[in-house]
């Protein structure tokens, strides 16, 4: 089974 | 008061249609820099950035930094109102709840005013690290279109796999299984045609075909595109907008679970 990573998982919220 | 004149004003609605399916609602940000945006899409998987640097605009005046809502769609069906040759300018007075679309005719003969209402968007400007990418792409963008589509009437997913070999694209699914390796190739007449690719590593990662095929609604903007990937990070896809800016797509990986 393959999962979607989240965009959010890699960038950082300021 | 901002105003932004753009002579080039396809340039607006060719960035329009390469964003509005992706994403609904975004903030365009306005500085001494030049007019930018940075969006995610609704599941918030990938992630565009856009940038008309000031320089590029015949008249850039932006008196201090502004953000403004909009509805991506309705500001596409706007522009879609401006002809292929028109130039585009962009106003609008501090505090406004309004944005103006201007088109003038190449000749002057005719000018047209659209005035959008702007809306409140709550949104998060991510930090986006820099990053050493393991391999990087560059092949002509209507091919790299091309191979999207044809995949994604096999399969749901794309493995994009760098190797000294060259840059391979594959798929399967129900009916079967699909696999297209570009490679290296420089000896083209025009640059634009040819295929560039600078490995560090080898890299292999998987990808939602549905997103590859939304970003390439770019293609228009550039014959060129630049896929950048690296293990566990996002891959981007970037379309050079010629002496303007960029307009940038980050797709998160799927992994294995």
């Amino acid at each position: 089974m393959q999962r979607q990573k989240s965009i959010l998982s890699f960038f950082q919220r300021p | 008061m901002l105003e932004l004149r753009l002579v080039q004003g396809n340039l607006l609605k060719k960035v329009l249609e390469a964003v509005k399916d992706l994403v609904t609602d975004a903030n365009f940000d306005c500085s001494s820099t030049g007019f930018s945006l940075q969006a995610m899409d609704s599941s918030h998987v990938a992630l565009v950035a856009l940038l008309l640097r000031s320089e590029g605009f015949e008249h850039y005046r932006c008196d201090r930094n502004v953000s403004m809502g909009m509805n991506l769609n309705n500001m596409a069906k706007m522009l879609k109102c401006a002809g292929n040759d028109d130039i585009v300018t962009i106003k609008a007075d501090d505090g406004s709840d309004t944005v103006t679309f201007m088109f003038e005719s190449p000749n002057q003969d005719k000018i047209a005013d659209f005035e959008m209402k702007l809306m409140d968007i709550d949104s998060e400007h991510l930090g986006i690290p820099e990053a050493e990418y393991h391999a990087i792409v560059r092949m002509p963008s209507s091919e790299f279109a091309r191979i999207c589509k044809d995949l994604s009437s096999i399969g749901d997913t794309v493995v994009i796999s760098v190797t000294k070999e060259g840059v391979k694209f594959s798929t399967r699914g129900d009916i079967g299984n699909a696999n297209v390796v570009c490679r290296q190739n420089t000896t083209v007449d025009k640059p634009e045609e040819s295929t560039t690719i600078e490995m560090h590593e080898p890299v292999s990662l998987t990808f939602a075909l549905r997103y590859m095929n939304s970003f390439t609604k770019a293609t228009p903007l550039s014959s060129t595109v630049t896929i950048s990937l690296s293990s566990e990070l996002p891959v981007v896809v970037e379309y050079k907008i010629a002496e303007m800016g960029y307009i940038r797509f980050y797709l998160a990986p799927k992994i294995e679970d």
